[in-house]
């Protein structure tokens, strides 16, 4: 396509055709959009984040990322309709302006480019990174048990052929490693926001402990709010609650990391279906999911925006 | 490239600790080669896990003989890996 306009936001779409659909969007919107290379993945593919920013040096900032499990196709398709909603809506919208007038807002669209890639070639169903493992035939970390917290706990596994398997050492996926670099250098990030699919749950901090975080009370009517604004488009039912106690206990994921970084409101979200697709969900479903999406993440941002800490 | 010929996703609600630690049970059989799309998480949530075929039987006699119900939420998943390719390869075309 010769613009974003013409982009198909309807459909699934390659690594290639996403990673050419930022190239487009940074040179449409050269004062807005820019792409940052954060690090390279294990088989050597650039991580790209999108910033998006009025201005100023080293502001606020919301963190968003999408694909982290590379077989959750709609998240890195949300991803893509995100980016674009921000660059379609940064003035007309007063809530959306308003964010941008303040922080800036970090969205990487494909955060596990080698597991997505294997999944369009080789294995729809691959979830992990695609490191090897020495000593194993099977390859590949859970890029969402690898962080720094309460890494090796019980909530993951050390079998190297299990889906959740921790890897060899806390950062050992470079897909993390950067984020975590990431994170370290830029200092200013106040809220961070994970994106996976599915089951329809937004969560919170922990998920390596049942003891609640210290600011469990607000991060739940935050999660509240959110939630009352996604179901407000199409009614899609979510529940809330912290990682423990609302799923499973999963040690070394990413929020537990960033919160215990000090960005308070840390987020995970599991998007779209309940169980009747799961993984596999139509892409005729990409653009609503989307859309009911966005009204949970501006509900974030806003209430990050009136709430800077 | 992997096929998904015949495997099936189940949904299985355990409806009491002795259910759910069958349904565990078969998590640390690596020879079904089970992908649990949703872990067990307690009595009342429900277990999605895509079974391979040859796996199949074996596993659906094992939640009977324990009396564990379940459900087919996807009949063959290469089914709806192929409507995804399709629509890919026809959206690129337009």
């Amino acid at each position: 396509p010769l613009s974003t306009n013409t982009f198909d936001y309807a459909t699934y779409h390659t690594l290639d055709e996403i990673y050419s659909f930022m190239d487009l969007l940074v040179a449409e919107n050269p004062n807005l959009v820019s792409k940052v290379e954060i690090g390279r993945s294990t088989e050597n593919r650039p991580l790209y984040v999108l910033k998006f920013s009025k201005g100023g040096t080293n502001r606020p900032a919301v963190w968003i990322d999408t694909g982290i499990h590379s077989r959750e196709w709609v998240t890195q398709a949300s991803g893509v309709w995100f980016a674009k909603k921000i660059v379609v809506d940064h003035e007309n919208d007063e809530g959306l302006a308003s964010i941008l007038d303040q922080m800036d807002i970090f969205l990487e669209i494909v955060t596990n480019p080698d597991g997505f890639a294997f999944t369009q070639t080789q294995n729809r169903m691959w979830r992990k990174t695609r490191s090897k493992q020495s000593g194993s035939v099977c390859i590949g970390v859970d890029p969402n048990r690898n962080w720094d917290a309460g890494f090796g706990g019980p909530g993951a596994s050390r079998n190297p052929c299990s889906e959740t398997y921790h890897g060899p050492y806390a950062n050992s996926e470079p897909e993390v490693k950067a984020i975590v670099d990431f994170v370290k250098s830029h200092g200013n990030i106040k809220a961070f926001i994970s994106i996976h699919s599915y089951s329809q749950l937004l969560l919170y901090p922990y998920g390596y402990t049942r003891t609640p975080v210290p600011d469990q009370k607000e991060l739940h009517q935050i999660s509240e709010k959110a939630v009352t604004a996604l179901s407000s488009l199409y009614g899609t039912n979510y529940k809330y609650g912290s990682i423990f106690t609302t799923i499973y206990q999963a040690s070394g994921s990413t929020v537990d990391w960033t919160y215990n970084q000090g960005i308070k409101y840390s987020f995970t979200f599991e998007l779209r279906d309940t169980g009747r697709y799961g993984f596999l969900l139509p892409a005729k479903q990409i653009v609503p999911t989307a859309q009911e999406t966005w009204l949970a993440l501006k509900t974030i941002m806003l209430y990050t925006r009136d709430h800077l800490y | 490239t992997e096929t998904f010929v015949g495997h099936q996703v189940l949904r299985i609600t355990p409806t009491s600790d002795e259910e759910l630690q069958v349904v565990q049970e078969l998590q640390d059989l690596e020879e079904l080669q089970l992908d649990f799309w949703l872990e067990p998480r307690g009595p009342g949530y429900p277990v999605d896990v895509r079974v391979p075929f040859p796996s199949l039987q074996s596993f659906k006699a094992h939640l009977e003989a324990n009396g564990v119900s379940y459900s087919i939420m996807i009949e063959d998943v290469q089914a709806l890996v192929d409507n995804e390719q399709t629509e890919l390869l026809r959206s690129r075309r337009q």
